[in-house]
């Protein structure tokens, strides 16, 4: 597949909540998002990582109106099921690429990222799906890093 | 947003690798890509979440065959970098769903997370875009995990 990304986008109204020390069974993840889907807490990014010793850490994103309730929504089911931590980590902005045959090229991604490093962006969260790859980064480097992005790929305005 | 789930997706040709202890630092994602890119593997999902004291844990997944060419390629570019470890951690299917407005729905994600732990399939990990959530899960689950989840959403056959 020829990769043509085609655009970038900037979101700078995120937050980050991490979710960490999840029991690594069945069961868990449902009950985190069915508290957030209750409490009508609107979720962007989540990712989850490896696990260790039966736990696992889950991190995701909400529009920072959003914050307080979501924490103390998690926070609520946390302590039913008797263990893990819910934790406002901060504000993110989410700078994505979009465009096709993303998936299958490592290149892409190498890019994208060489290009944030060029300009002192250092990446806390990584996303993808066949069609776009997205980044958390600080919010302080939102602009610089969306125009480097744009500039790198030789975008159109 | 209404949320109109259409389909489900099941990749069973999936292998997952970590790498651990990675320097949270500008560049280091850029070079393990980099490696990748430039041995020809063909990455699927990447996933970065939360790191600790200045180290990141970072996921990826290829096909089956470049297992072995991929962790070649990111050993030796960290045993250039002074730091982390790459590891094969076993195969895995990807599990999908696609439809419009799925980002605005803890509701959604936290459905198809219940139908996985009503299922017994633990979630190993967790990818989400605008159009698409996606999670891997053990490799012997993935038919029973399709079959559930394309259930569960009433979705045509
Ligand atoms: C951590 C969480 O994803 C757990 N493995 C689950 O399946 O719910
Ligand atoms: C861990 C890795 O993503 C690092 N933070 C980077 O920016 O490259």
């Amino acid at each position: 597949e020829d990769v043509v990304v085609s655009g970038v986008a900037l979101d700078k109204n995120q937050a980050k909540i991490a979710v960490s020390d999840l029991p690594d069974k069945p069961g868990s993840a449902a009950k985190v998002f069915k508290a957030l889907g209750d409490a009508n807490v609107i979720v962007d990014m989540i990712v989850q990582n490896i696990g260790r010793g039966g736990a696992a850490n889950l991190t995701f994103t909400v529009s920072k109106d959003d914050v307080h309730r979501a924490v103390e929504a998690v926070e609520k089911v946390l302590s039913e099921m008797g263990g893990g931590a819910a934790n406002y980590v901060g504000d993110i902005a989410k700078v994505s690429i979009v465009g096709v045959g993303m998936r299958s090229h490592a290149g892409v991604a190498a890019t994208l990222f060489s290009i944030l490093a060029d300009h002192e962006v250092n990446i806390q969260m990584i996303s993808t799906s066949e069609i776009r790859i997205s980044v958390a980064i600080d919010l302080a480097d939102a602009d610089k890093a969306a125009q480097a992005v744009h500039d790198g790929f030789e975008l159109d305005q």
